[in-house]
């Protein structure tokens, strides 16, 4: 069955949208059956994946609240082997209402758990956080068997981590005890400027064999891509970004073997 | 009594306790009392200013259940005239509080009515919220006069805004009649590249006399600063970063003037 990832990191704009798009296209591009569930109300993951917010019929909110499947919602990307479950700001009020249940944590688990069957023909499903450790977040570490963090070169980015492994340790004593740390990918990275430098030797130095080896420079094509609903190795192959997300692409899967 | 400001956009990473700090700390340079009121659990605002995690005594958190009283839990910051009241991830814990009590957008407001005679002697308070549309944001609407929303030079920022504007018609037909729409900030622009162009003309189509003029452009000292627990207009006064917030500033007390 499909390694579920949540991609994750309650300080915002990091790129966690970033990299649940072009991470999974990458993917999808050397022939992995690839999921990517968009459980942010603010839809961006779905709009960088060209789903017009009018053509959303049922999302990740049908999905949580049961009312649909999870492998019935994905819906077929422009690109070969990649689908999303697309969500709209509907989602914030699911947030709301589920609040308020027993089972609040495990609305995701629970679908995933529901649909096992037809979710055996991807390899991967990667689940977009939004940023806040609100109940969205933490159903989708609930549901996860692993925890992708994008690390932005930044000051404020850095002091957020101790934070997030903090919350990684109270949700796997608690609610998800196969939870594991997948890695941390470095990202808008500029090697000439001494803050980003500072950021990666203080990530490799206390987050060791954690941080991924591969360093997702700032690159203006990154932003350009989700304007035209295309992920970045689609839009423009040979950018700079679309070069280092399908090395990020190479070392996830090396990743893997090695275990 | 003084002007109560919001500094909210659910966007992640747009700038807005980056704006919130470097425009207090401009408005303070230019003789003005400033209260920075750091609504965010993850503490950005706090650590920017210099206030060590370990040395937070009574924070937003205490303001809020009502246990410290906003005015005396305001701390000096290096910078004359600007005071703070911080945050820690406890603010966390005060969310989830809040949630069940009926009073639960008003905590804010209740906590500045009663002391509205001690808050006479401030002429701004900016409230920096997390990216999020929680009850932290909202009691921040609810709380202040106006709304000063940074808005990132980046396609998925833009998107975001019309999401903002809504929430901002919401809280103004349910709980703060009163809110008003300050102002837009063009922040992290890069006058050479297209998507920052396009973005920039896009908000001032749409958005016509909400933009400020003033643009802030992208400048790694505004990375650098908050490293170093000071404001860019102390630690680079020089630097393009605090040029333009201290522009930035002039145009926040010119649009004050004019009305
Ligand atoms: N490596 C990069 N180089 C340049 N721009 C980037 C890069 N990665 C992401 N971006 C842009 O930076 C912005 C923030 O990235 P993104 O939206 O993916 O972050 P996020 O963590 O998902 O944000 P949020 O916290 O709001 O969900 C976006 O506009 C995106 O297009
Ligand atoms: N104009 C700028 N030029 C360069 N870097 C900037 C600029 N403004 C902010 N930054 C940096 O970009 C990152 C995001 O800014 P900031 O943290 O202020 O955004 P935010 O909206 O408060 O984020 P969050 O949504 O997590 O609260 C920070 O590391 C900050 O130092
Ligand atoms: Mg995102
Ligand atoms: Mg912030």
């Amino acid at each position: 069955s499909p390694e579920i990832v949540a991609i994750a990191n309650q300080k915002g704009g990091v790129g966690k949208t970033t990299t649940a798009i072009n991470l999974g296209a990458a993917l999808a591009q050397f022939g992995r059956r690839i999921l990517v569930l968009d459980m942010d109300p603010q839809g961006n993951a779905s709009t960088g994946l060209g789903a017009d917010a009018d053509k959303r019929g049922d999302t990740t909110r049908e999905v949580l609240s049961g009312e649909a499947s999870l492998v019935a919602t994905a819906m077929q990307t422009q690109l070969p082997g990649l689908f999303l479950i697309p969500s709209t700001t509907d989602l914030h009020s699911a947030d709301m209402v589920m609040a308020s249940q027993k089972e609040r944590v495990y609305f995701l688990r629970n679908a995933i758990k529901k649909d096992a069957e037809n979710l055996l023909e991807y390899d991967f499903a990667f689940v977009d956080c939004p940023p806040s450790l609100n109940l969205l977040t933490i159903n989708a570490l609930a549901a996860a068997d692993s925890l992708l963090s994008p690390l932005q070169s930044e000051f404020f980015a850095l002091e957020g981590l101790s934070q997030l492994i903090l919350t990684m340790r109270e949700i796997r004593k608690s609610v998800n005890p196969m939870l594991k740390m997948e890695g941390i990918v470095l990202t808008m990275h500029d090697s000439r400027n001494n803050l980003s430098r500072m950021v990666e030797s203080d990530a490799r130095n206390t987050l060791k064999q954690l941080v991924y080896e591969t360093v997702i420079p700032r690159n203006v094509t990154l932003g350009e891509a989700p304007s035209f609903g295309k992920p970045v190795v689609v839009y423009d192959k040979r950018s700079r970004g679309a070069v280092a997300y399908r090395e990020l692409a190479a070392e996830f899967l090396r990743r893997r073997e090695q275990k």
